[in-house]
């Protein structure tokens, strides 16, 4: 028994310090781990702090940046509406020239019903007073020879013509002439005249409408003018000699009589020319009434 | 301490947010004004 007593181990094996590193080792790794935390959201908290700022920074760059294209662009627009209000002042002064000069146009283009950009000068702004002409009322055409260095727009036909307009046309660089009848405007016609294209001793008459009266070529001296110059009946009083007009050349000759001297309109002026002409001679007349007294008192 | 960095989360997000709306408001402003420009010159 007492044996047994001796084996039995009675010691109680005690640590005196166990709680102390048994205790003391998660604290630790708690501390530890609430520390490590601690530091990484306090660098978190730090990132974000400065990805705050940066972006602030750079929202404040950008509002900047945006006032300041707002007040180039403002700036920009004011600049921009001042140039169309100029334009458009421009633009409402042109389209009212244009329409000024497109009525004056129209009313003298109205021949032909063509309307022709070009210059006009200052006779062509005065607008007819009475623009009667009906389009589909008869445009007939003369054409007639004269000199090269003849300037003057001027086709004797018979009756008289009043100038009212001028311009050069896009497509001649010849002046384009245009007359009324003098008896405007009871009588609608109006004609154009303008050196021809293809020849400049030619110059083009364009009629538009009928005469509603007589002739005046017998009340008018016939002056010096293409028309006589053509017919070469100039007894009144030619401006330039009839030399520098006739043909050189018998080719020439045939030249000037060529077909469009053979129009009914023109052989008719030619008669008329040469009446005029003929009344106007003291001489013819004398001769006249004395062949007619001798027929009538033969005895 | 995570309160407040949710709190800046927040605030991030919201600059985060702004500064792409002024982006893109810098983007219209600067496309008008080249046209604009363009139509002057």
């Amino acid at each position: 028994y007492s044996s047994w007593l001796d084996s039995v181990d009675t010691s109680l094996d005690l640590n005196l310090h166990p709680l102390r590193f048994t205790g003391e080792a998660p604290v630790t790794k708690e501390r530890n781990y609430l520390d490590h935390e601690k530091v990484s959201v306090k660098e978190e908290t730090g990132a974000l702090m400065e990805e705050l700022k940066r972006v602030s920074a750079e929202n404040k760059k950008l509002t900047e940046m945006l006032t300041v294209v707002c007040e180039n662009y403002n700036t920009l627009r004011g600049h921009l509406v001042d140039q169309m209000n100029k334009n458009g002042e421009k633009e409402v002064f042109c389209s009212k020239k244009r329409k000024s000069e497109s009525s004056n146009n129209n009313n003298m283009v109205g021949i032909n019903g063509n309307s022709e950009s070009s210059s006009t000068d200052e006779e062509s702004y005065k607008k007819p007073k009475q623009e009667t002409i009906n389009k589909s009322s008869k445009t007939t055409r003369v054409q007639v020879k004269i000199g090269a260095s003849d300037s003057n727009l001027v086709v004797k036909d018979g009756y008289q013509w009043r100038k009212y307009g001028q311009k050069v046309t896009r497509d001649n660089p010849c002046p384009r002439a245009y007359f009324k009848c003098s008896f405007a405007p009871t009588c609608p016609v109006k004609k154009k005249v303008q050196r021809s294209v293809e020849d400049q001793s030619i110059l083009v008459a364009t009629y538009e409408g009928e005469h509603n009266h007589p002739q005046s070529s017998l009340m008018e001296a016939t002056s010096g003018t293409a028309a006589a110059r053509c017919v070469g009946l100039t007894p009144a009083a030619p401006t330039t000699p009839l030399d520098s007009r006739k043909p050189k050349s018998p080719s020439e000759a045939k030249t000037t009589s060529s077909p469009r001297f053979q129009s009914p309109e023109m052989q008719q002026f030619l008669v008329e020319q040469m009446a005029s002409s003929l009344t106007k001679d003291p001489n013819f007349t004398a001769a006249l009434a004395a062949a007619i007294s001798g027929k009538i008192f033969p005895h | 301490v995570k309160e407040e960095t949710g709190a800046l989360m927040e605030e991030l997000k919201r600059v985060n947010a702004e500064n792409k709306k002024l982006t893109e408001m810098l983007s219209v402003v600067c496309e008008n004004y080249n046209t604009l420009r363009g139509h002057l010159m």
